[in-house]
């Protein structure tokens, strides 16, 4: 996107989650996208193996922010050999609840006339950021200061080469909001809040060299009252700015 | 005013932010 546009959230290529070989001849790649509020996990499916594949069905084990299926995974025709399908699963985040490790990772089950098989993926914790994670100002100051030192995390994204507006805009397009920005001592200081869809909060301190976007490197630091949130939010933000 | 007082109150949090 050009400078100064919103330019939409961040939408991570696909990868392969799960190989043929190891699925008798079924291979999923996927990826995660928000997309007008909605989260959804999107798949492409192939058949490499030598009968037909049908009775298609997905599951997701519990965990870290209750992501599942808010629907059916939709494939109503069967799939012959070398044939690829591409489906979209809309996501829900009131299933059931547990803490996994890495905090994104997601537990699968798919199932099809032939066998179960299982794999693990992680989504980019970006496409739990809601779309009114705009903080009030006033609120956002007092909760600044009411977060302690020991819930700050600090980051640097290197070869980042944007000016302040260009990230802020970036960002917003993936529901990282700008509150305020400052320049002192020819740093822009903007800060920033995230809201995810079970009602965390994390605020942000992004700071970039003011009117250089030759400058490579960015400084974050994020607040928050579940910091182990952090280093997930930083992975994504760091995306989202570099993609 | 009150505007003022948060625009304020951002400005003193960079300034601060900046030279801890």
């Amino acid at each position: 996107g050009s400078v100064g546009m919103p330019t939409g959230a961040y939408i991570p290529p696909k990868t392969v989650w799960l190989p043929a070989m190891k699925a008798k001849g079924l291979e999923i790649s996927g990826t995660f996208a928000r997309r007008a509020g909605v989260i959804q996990m999107e798949l492409t499916i192939t058949n490499k193996a030598m009968s037909v594949m049908s009775d298609f069905a997905i599951q997701f084990n519990r965990n870290s922010f209750g992501l599942a299926p808010a629907g059916p995974l939709q494939i109503l025709t069967p799939l012959g050999p070398n044939q690829t399908i591409e489906a979209s699963l809309p996501l829900s985040t009131v299933g059931p609840v547990m803490k996994m490790e890495p905090l994104n990772n997601l537990q699968v089950a798919v199932k099809n006339n032939i066998d179960v098989f299982y794999f693990s993926c992680q989504y980019p914790i970006s496409m739990l950021f809601v779309e009114d994670g705009k903080m009030d100002r006033q609120v956002f100051l007092a909760t600044w200061k009411d977060i302690p030192n020991e819930h700050e995390s600090q980051f640097q994204i290197k070869d980042c080469h944007l000016n302040s507006d260009a990230a802020s805009n970036k960002l917003q397009g993936s529901n990282i909001f700008t509150i305020a920005k400052r320049t002192v001592e020819g740093q822009d200081m903007l800060y920033q809040s995230i809201k995810l869809t079970n009602g965390i909060w994390v605020l942000a301190e992004l700071r970039v060299q003011a009117g250089n976007p030759t400058y490579t490197d960015l400084e974050v630091s994020l607040k928050c009252r579940a910091p182990e949130v952090s280093q997930c939010v930083f992975q994504s933000l760091e995306a989202v700015l570099k993609n | 005013e009150l505007e003022d007082g948060l625009d304020e109150a951002f400005s003193r949090l960079a300034e601060s932010r900046n030279n801890p």
